[in-house]
Order: C-alpha cells, then structure tokens, then sequence
C-alpha cells in the first residue's frame, strides 16, 4: 500500500534546513 | 458508499501521504479565490470562521474548489453561523493553509524550497512580507491602471482581495488568458487521480 500511494503521488522538491527568517518561520509565528 | 463528487484537501493530503506540488499549489490558490469572488459577486459571502483549515478546502469532480465552513457535513454547508472574517483574513488564512500543504510531512528544522515566485505569492496571502522593501520583485498584475513609467508602485506590496491573488496566479503562466482553463484542469486531474488512489487502496484493504 505504502509503495504504491508514494508511487502514484510521487513530487519532487528540495527539502533545506529551516531558517529562522525563511518562509516556515513566518508562517509558524503566524500561528 | 457511492462515488464521491467531492474530497476536502486534507482528505488528499492524509491519501498521498504527501505534500501537494507547486502547480497544484497555484491551482488551488485560484480555483479558491475564483469560488470566493463569485460568491461575493453574488452578494452570497457566506460567514467565515478565522481559522480556515484544509478540511474546509473541497475540490470538486469538475476541477471547482469551494470553502466550506467549519465541522459541518457537505449538505449542511453554509448554514451554520460563524463570526464574520474580512476578505484579507480569508486571504491569510487561506495562504497558511496551501503553505502548511506544500510543508507537509516535513519536520520541525526543514524547509522545503519553494520557487520564488510561490514563495511571494505566499508571503503576500500570509501577509509576512518584510516591510522593508527588500522582498519588492516581480509581480505587476494585481495593479490595473498604473502607468508604465511608474513601475515601482506597479509593483505589488500587498493583497487586498481574491482578484489580486488570481491575477497574480494567472501572471505565473505563459498566457495568462489560459489561467482559468488551466487551473481547473490541474485541480481536476488531481480530483481524478486521487480517487483513483483512493479506489485502490480501497479494493487493497
């Protein structure tokens, strides 16, 4: 089940460390 | 059960166990904020609780996205009371929601990377641009009527409406003429392909 749900939904991108001014950070002061 | 019509974008996010990509990012943000003008335009601005969530967030068989209010059941839509949000605060919330959905699944200390572009759609819906001017690039379309000599007020600093935001998701494509043709065909594949997903796994279990 596992293998074909990651299969079928399959997104590349770019994962990089958080950053206390990047857009996460914002986004969680915000809530 | 009969065939669904309609899967909230939580439902989609729990299914792929994935975040949703870029594109599909873009397209929810316009095929929402496309439902949100209308139904103002209808004078019919349902009542909005704050905190909007990715349950309330419906795609539809059609490639439609709607947002329903909180806790209720899709026939009960619309007729529970809630305090009312403005516009902008739809807008934030709503920015929050399609981030939390492009960062789901990572942890606390990683960021995913957005493009550029996504990334100040973002900020401008969330409303967590700088103010200092430094985050000022790019985007001209949710400005009508300013004269091409003046370029720097062209430049967007904020969003104050749900046309602001589709003007700026139709800016994204090559032609933004194709904008609501496209949008609904990317949030209609991805309908289409989750329950397809969701059939499978079904049929597994």
């Amino acid at each position: 089940e596992e293998v074909c749900r990651q299969k079928k939904g399959k997104s590349l991108y770019k994962i990089k460390p958080r950053h206390d001014s990047g857009i996460k950070a914002k986004i969680s002061m915000k809530t | 059960e009969g065939p669904r019509d309609a899967l909230s974008l939580e439902d989609i996010l729990r299914l792929y166990n994935q975040p949703i990509n870029e594109e599909q990012a873009w397209a929810v943000c316009f095929q929402c904020c496309g439902f949100l003008s209308t139904e103002d335009a209808r004078g019919r601005r349902a009542p909005r609780p704050r905190a909007l969530s990715a349950a309330q967030i419906r795609l539809w068989r059609d490639g439609a996205v709607t947002l329903a209010p909180t806790g209720e059941s899709l026939h009960d839509a619309g007729k529970l009371e809630y305090s009312r949000s403005t516009e902008t605060e739809v807008i934030e919330s709503l920015g929050i929601i399609i981030y939390k959905a492009l960062d789901y699944g990572l942890k606390e200390n990683e960021e995913r990377e957005l493009s550029p572009p996504l990334e100040k759609l973002i900020d401008l819906m969330a409303n967590t641009v700088e103010a200092d001017g430094s985050n000022d690039e790019g985007y001209e379309a949710a400005n009508e009527g300013m004269e091409d000599e003046d370029d720097e007020k062209r430049k967007i600093s904020a969003i104050r409406s749900y046309r602001d935001v589709m003007k700026l998701c139709a800016a994204h494509l090559p032609t933004e003429s194709e904008a609501p043709n496209h949008y609904q065909a990317v949030c209609r594949a991805l309908f289409a392909e989750t329950m397809e997903l969701y059939t499978f796994l079904t049929k597994i279990k």
